[in-house]
């Protein structure tokens, strides 16, 4: 199965056109390789990005110097997937 | 789960689901049978469940959808969690029981098989269908995005790569195709829910268009009882609104779709949690999720019932 490791998901908070304008670019850059989990939409609601661990510095570097307001939801993907997998062969072992 | 062997409160691969749906049509002959609508691009057989006490093949039906989406793992898990909660609660559940008494229920579990195989064997985050786009490398399209409902419009993209890809033209996902011949085939259903995740949201149409659906008003008033009886289990907050207002603009969409083809009662539950977690819901939550979702079903269900058109 692919892997995740080091991969994190932030949560953008977007406030007005511009900034989700801004996160669009960001998103469409391919060599980032965001994905994203919940879109840019209305202003009161967050942005939920996928970011691969080698795009971690380049991603954060942009969203500081733009001014966008971020947190880290899920610091290790990885880990999640890894119970979420346990707990289904223990599951299946039942 | 006490007679059985499948743990409701955890996830499952799809051949066990198809074989839960199995059991609950053996278990109960006269109330429930299991029906092919179709195959998927990879040839898996797509399932559904008919729940039924007669009155002929062209009652009023409800359609519940579920897991179009493959990752959105809490989907397929409420549905099945749904189809064992409707036999057990039939005879014994007033509401249920006159629910079905009046009409029938279609329940869909597993969408997207193809996509949610995909989840289990390669690709935890997959989301699309698994087709092949000639001359592209990326492979699948958005089967929410894939309806006859403003298709390629707003919300979409036309690159095979993009997860949100609609397709090379409506319907061109067998997956889509197969609900879509089935719906129209049958003519007389009256409600087309949607299960996906994540946000806790109840929307309704539309997502195509800011333009306010001409029965905006009532669907409002169904989805925020909806949303208010599932929160008096465990005080999960839902917000309620018109897709495109409310997340984003999203053309080609199911309920979108149904709502357009005459079927007034189209909603879309995005359901546990707000992003914690996102698509990742631990097993743990599977049951209190599936328990307050039942309950904003019964709220649209009993609706419905009591509004046949």
């Amino acid at each position: 199965r692919d892997k995740f490791f080091g991969d994190q998901v932030f949560r953008i908070n977007v406030r007005n056109g511009d900034e989700i304008r801004k996160l669009t670019e960001l998103v469409n850059s391919d060599h980032l390789k965001l994905s994203v989990w919940k879109s840019p939409s209305t202003f009161d609601r967050p942005v939920d990005i996928l970011v691969p661990s080698v795009s971690l510095l380049p991603v954060k570097s942009f969203l500081k110097s733009q001014g966008l307001d971020y947190s880290v939801t899920i610091e290790d993907l990885q880990a999640l997937l890894d119970n979420e997998d346990e707990e289904m062969q223990h599951n299946e072992g039942i | 789960e006490r007679s059985g062997d499948f743990n409701y409160g955890a996830y499952h691969p799809l051949e066990a689901i198809y074989h839960e749906m199995d059991s609950i049509a053996t278990d109960f002959p006269e109330l429930v049978s299991r029906v092919k609508i179709g195959e998927t691009f990879e040839k898996r057989p797509m399932y559904v469940l008919k729940f039924s006490t007669g009155g002929g093949k062209k009652r009023p039906a409800i359609w519940l959808n579920a897991g179009i989406h493959a990752r959105e793992w809490i989907s397929q898990a409420t549905a099945i969690w749904t189809a064992r909660k409707i036999v057990t609660d039939y005879k014994k559940d007033p509401a249920i029981t006159s629910i079905l008494k009046k009409v029938d229920i279609f329940l869909l579990p597993v969408a997207n098989p193809d996509g949610y195989v995909y989840t289990q064997s390669q690709n935890r985050l997959w989301r699309k269908t698994r087709s092949r786009n000639p001359g592209s490398r990326c492979v699948g399209a958005d089967p929410n995005r894939n309806w006859n409902a403003s298709f390629a419009g707003e919300g979409t993209s036309d690159n095979p790569c993009s997860e949100v890809y609609h397709g090379s033209h409506p319907n061109s996902e067998v997956e889509v195709k197969s609900v879509v011949d089935f719906i129209q085939k049958h003519g007389n259903f009256k409600c087309f829910i949607d299960l996906h995740s994540y946000s806790q949201l109840l929307m309704y149409p539309y997502g195509y268009t800011v333009k306010k659906a001409p029965d905006a008003e009532e669907l409002d008033d169904v989805a925020r009882n909806a949303a208010q009886a599932l929160a008096s289990l465990s005080g999960t907050k839902y917000r309620v609104g018109p897709t495109c207002t409310t997340v984003y603009p999203a053309s080609g969409s199911s309920v979108d779709w149904a709502y357009d083809n005459g079927i007034k009662y189209a909603f879309t539950f995005e359901l546990r949690d707000t992003g914690y977690y996102g698509f990742l819901l631990p097993a743990s939550q599977i049951i209190p999720t599936a328990e307050e979702t039942w309950l904003g079903l019964k709220t649209i269900m009993e609706h419905v019932r009591d509004h046949l058109y």
